[in-house]
């Protein structure tokens, strides 16, 4: 059973995760179908943007993210901004959606000029998450713990950030328990998800290197 | 690479200062 506080937390974050999102008229461009090269390039890296500053409004939510040292909030920002964009559109590419509209997103993902060595860890990143049926409680708890760790480049105080972590980490446990009961290793599963999500972060930048030489 | 990092690093700077306009 959840405590009274760790559903307060529980409440608290998945209003922060809902409340805060790309602007909808660039979602709604997304989902047009024609499009050049270059327009898709740009309208990407302008997301990309628009994904970090959403994250950031994100994380501000988070209980006890903003008593944290400055430069060590910098620092977990930069380390887990590629990570938690993957999950986001992970998210959205496995979100059930109107007739066509994930194929229009595929499309301008295999269409972006992105290698396919890259573009196939990523789509099976989104169809592993897939398969997971994460509720939005899910994404949210993820996205927080993956902000949250403590192992991330220039992070001085390891203790503070996992003390943060800790929490949110024990309300996914519950959570999985009490929402997915017929599948006693939902929680090691989601954790799996992390360690692929390292992957992706690592080959990102050789990604964007080849993507802008193509 | 180095770029990239600098760009997100300033990003981020901005949108932890600031509030990101809806």
């Amino acid at each position: 059973e959840l405590s009274q506080e760790q559903q307060a937390l529980l409440n608290y974050i998945v209003e922060a995760y809902n409340k805060h999102r790309v602007p909808q008229d660039m979602a709604k461009k997304l989902l047009q179908e024609h499009f050049s090269a270059e327009e898709n390039f740009l309208l990407l890296t302008e997301m990309a943007t628009s994904h970090v500053q959403v994250l950031v409004e994100f994380t501000k939510n988070i209980p006890g993210f903003q008593s944290l040292d400055h430069e060590d909030q910098i620092a977990l920002l930069k380390g887990s901004a590629v990570e938690a964009m993957f999950l986001r559109s992970a998210e959205v590419f496995t979100k059930k959606r109107p007739q066509g509209q994930t194929e229009v997103l595929e499309e301008r993902i295999r269409k972006s000029g992105i290698s396919e060595e890259f573009i196939t860890p990523m789509f099976n990143f989104y169809k592993s998450i897939g398969e997971l049926q994460m509720r939005q409680e899910e994404h949210a708890l993820l996205t927080a713990i993956t902000i949250l760790s403590s192992d991330r480049p220039y992070v001085k105080d390891q203790q503070a950030v996992e003390q943060l972590q800790e929490p949110m980490l024990e309300v996914l446990w519950k959570f999985c328990k009490l929402q997915h009961p017929q599948d006693p290793q939902h929680f090691a599963r989601l954790l799996g998800r992390l360690t692929e999500l390292r992957t992706l972060n690592h080959q990102h930048a050789e990604m964007l290197e080849s993507w802008r030489m193509s | 690479p180095s770029g990239n990092t600098i760009g997100l690093e300033a990003i981020i700077r901005k949108a932890l200062m600031g509030k990101y306009d809806e």
